[in-house]
């Protein structure tokens, strides 16, 4: 299927750290 | 450990345009990259200028990999696009959160059924007044439009006081700024 995100999913990933 | 990365539907590339008036449009157009993951954009995103801290000229445009940031190109020229203008103080107000909006209305594929009409988004950052819009590719898909500038208006957060138009390329490309008319309005 096609990859829809929402809004808040998208903003959730605004400050994590690239590697962990 | 492995972290996988959360892919998009599509592979998206970032424009920039930066107003030289001793080069050619098209040589003062630059990709500036190109990213097909949610991690991958929030790393371009977080890398680059604010849009409200550019100088008055530039643009930035994100469309789909393929697909060029101009009228001309084969995937643009039956299309349109959405226009949001904004005024003066909206540029220290509400640019940047628009502008962010639009661009998690692409990467998202927020249009549902209707994403695949979607071209891309650009942001003219001008004196007289910033405007950003998202580009369709057929002017004439009713359904297709109406519902993009439906959902579109909704993430903005913009009143129903607010009526944003829809004008097509070949409108914009033959006819001056005041002749302007909108081919739909939400």
């Amino acid at each position: 299927g096609k990859k829809q995100y929402d809004r808040d999913f998208l903003l959730d990933f605004q400050f994590m750290p690239a590697c962990i | 450990e492995h972290i996988t990365k959360h892919p998009l539907q599509n592979r998206w590339a970032l424009w920039f345009f930066k107003n030289d008036k001793s080069k050619t449009w098209q040589d003062n157009l630059r990709l500036v990259t190109k990213f097909d993951t949610v991690e991958d954009f929030w790393a371009l995103y977080s890398h680059i200028q604010l849009a409200s801290k550019l100088t008055s000229g530039c643009d930035y445009s994100l469309f789909k990999d393929g697909i060029e940031p101009m009228w001309e190109d084969n995937w643009n020229k039956h299309g349109g696009r959405w226009l949001i203008t904004l005024a003066k103080q909206q540029r220290r107000t509400e640019l940047d959160r628009f502008w962010l909006e639009t661009l998690l209305c692409l990467i998202g594929e927020m249009f549902c059924d209707y994403s695949d009409d979607v071209c891309g988004a650009v942001i003219n950052i001008r004196a007289k007044g910033d405007k950003i819009a998202i580009w369709t590719r057929e002017a004439e898909n009713r359904d297709g439009v109406i519902h993009i500038g439906r959902v579109y208006k909704e993430h903005l957060g913009l009143s129903s006081k607010v009526v944003i138009g829809y004008q097509a390329h070949a409108d914009t490309a033959t006819k001056s700024g005041s002749l302007m008319k909108s081919r739909f309005i939400v």
